[in-house]
């Protein structure tokens, strides 16, 4: 087991090392183990950005944590791919640009995994392969409606 | 393996039965607030086996089955999940091209299981997903307003996320 | 100090009475202390959605929870008016049309009331009255630009 | 009475002086991810004598002095923030059509507090704040991701708002 724990952390740092960079210019990011023994160590994160001192994370700011979050979720997946991916508003904190880098990195993992994603954020709905849309006319009770991305961006303009 | 189709009656903000297509790539669910967005994805972690009320957003298990002015009595919450399976990847169901998985939950507290159409226990579903990588607490899996939680949690608990991976 | 604290109440409600119903149409919050004695009572909110029975408030959703933060908000404001208010990204778990109810629902309370707040989203920034924007050129060094709130539009589209 | 101007050097992401004048009505502060908005509002409440650093996203106060490559050496973090005070609301500066407090933090570890350019204490700028209504703490003060607090927080932490209020 200790064994498996440190191939795998080798390989999501490789990954990541690949995917930080993406999403912050000329940043670099590790996950690194806190004791010597695997079993029954802690996983910590490190990051540099060009110039700046991060001393610890709650220095970054709330848009700045989702995206190390969401770099390491793909790193994650590009080790391992899992069947699916559900993430619930992850985008909320994003801003216009970062949210379109979000929505262009998970097309990255979606070869092997499914992903399944609320959001009200318009960058992201543009760029995804599929729409559900959920909504509430008869108080209290949820309906479905089938989608045409062309009929929910009329909507939305 | 991916999701093919899920089906909602009596669940959370469902009272009638809705039938829900999934294809491969990368589905957005939009809506306006309220509507039942994470309803649906509390759904699909349910039939998955979570059992944690905390992680359904729910007191207690019993509020997860429908309840509102709406004259229809509503006795049981049922999720159905159809995985495609194909190329086979658990043994016992090779011959299936398909995976359907059902769970219910009835007033009385009673919950019923099954595995293409079989009768089973909860621990035959979990036993079924450990075998397909599927996992409702993996770090695929991140609920609404908790995106920043991997980095706010204590080391040992994000080491945690790196053993479901290894 | 019991005496003020019933009056302060009574006040609150009746401000919710009048507010809460225009963000959740036909709806009806309250709240009520949840012991005899004022000063060691807790204070709790109940909930009235037509249609819908809300046993507790974790049944509501993020953005419905958020709604309810701001119908308070704006409750208490009417009732005592503090110098300002600030406000980060209380919008973000918002849809198109709850935003702009949000920002609307600010301006009743601008006139006693200094509001600052941040956010990413469109329909607010088209609705406030002053823009300030904030870069980071070089890195790690924050600096502002006072915007008019066309050219911000101009970027945006 | 309303914030009429802040100036900001050397805290946090502010190695230069910057001056931010602020109005009546609705203000939006707007900007990229990190670019820096949330440690203006930082600066907001520390001036006002918040000291907690959790709720400054700090681990120590003396995080909150500039540190970064930059060749400048910063040895102190200073926020002004000018107040209107027309009508009068404070006896003592009841001649003063505006009220200016700074607060200053040098690295090795003191601190400096002045209202209208004269020398204080911390304690004053607490009771003067008083005075006027202001309190870092409030409700009118959510930080982010915070919106939903008001909600989850015990029922007797919430009561403490309404004392606030009456
Ligand atoms: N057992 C139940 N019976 C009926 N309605 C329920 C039940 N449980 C939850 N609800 C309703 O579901 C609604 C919340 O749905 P949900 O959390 O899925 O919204 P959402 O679409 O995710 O919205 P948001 O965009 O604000 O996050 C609530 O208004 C709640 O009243
Ligand atoms: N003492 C300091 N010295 C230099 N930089 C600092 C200091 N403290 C914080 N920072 C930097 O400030 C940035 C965060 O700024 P802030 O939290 O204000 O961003 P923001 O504009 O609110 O972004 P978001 O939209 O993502 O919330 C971080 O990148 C951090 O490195
Ligand atoms: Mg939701
Ligand atoms: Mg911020």
């Amino acid at each position: 087991a200790t064994e498996q724990i440190l191939t795998t952390l080798k390989e999501v740092n490789l990954k990541l090392r690949e995917i930080f960079p993406l999403i912050f210019t000329k940043g670099q990011a590790e996950l690194y183990l806190t004791e010597e023994d695997p079993l029954t160590s802690g996983l910590d994160l490190r990051i540099e950005l060009p110039q700046r001192e991060i001393k610890h994370l709650n220095m970054l700011s709330g848009g700045e944590k989702a995206l190390c979050v969401i770099a390491l979720l793909i790193s994650f997946y590009l080790t391992k791919p899992g069947p699916f991916c559900i993430l619930d508003e992850v985008d909320a904190p994003l801003d216009d640009k970062n949210s379109l880098k979000f929505i262009r990195l998970l097309h990255k993992i979606k070869e092997h995994s499914q992903i399944i994603l609320v959001t009200h954020n318009h960058n992201v709905i543009k760029e995804v392969d599929n729409l559900i849309g959920v909504t509430m006319e008869e108080r209290g009770v949820s309906k479905v409606v089938r989608l045409k991305l062309e009929s929910i961006y009329n909507d939305i303009k | 393996m991916h999701i093919k189709k899920l089906e909602i009656y009596g669940f959370k903000s469902f009272p009638y039965k809705i039938t829900l297509p999934f294809s491969k790539g990368v589905t957005a669910i939009v809506g306006p607030n309220g509507s039942g967005k994470s309803n649906i994805l509390d759904a699909i972690k349910w039939v998955l086996g979570e059992q944690s009320p905390k992680r359904l957003r729910v007191k207690e298990i019993s509020d997860l089955i429908y309840s509102g002015n709406n004259d229809k009595k509503i006795d049981f919450a049922e999720v159905k999940i159809v995985f495609t399976h194909d190329p086979p990847l658990i043994e016992k169901y090779k011959d299936y091209e398909e995976i359907t998985v059902i769970r219910r939950f009835y007033r009385d507290g009673e919950g019923e299981f099954f595995i293409n159409n079989k009768p089973c226990r909860l621990k035959d579903i979990h036993f079924l997903f450990l075998g397909l990588g599927v996992n409702p607490q993996s770090y695929g899996v991140i609920d609404q307003g908790e995106v920043n939680k991997f980095l706010e949690v204590t080391s040992k608990e994000r080491k945690r996320f790196l053993e479901d991976l290894a």
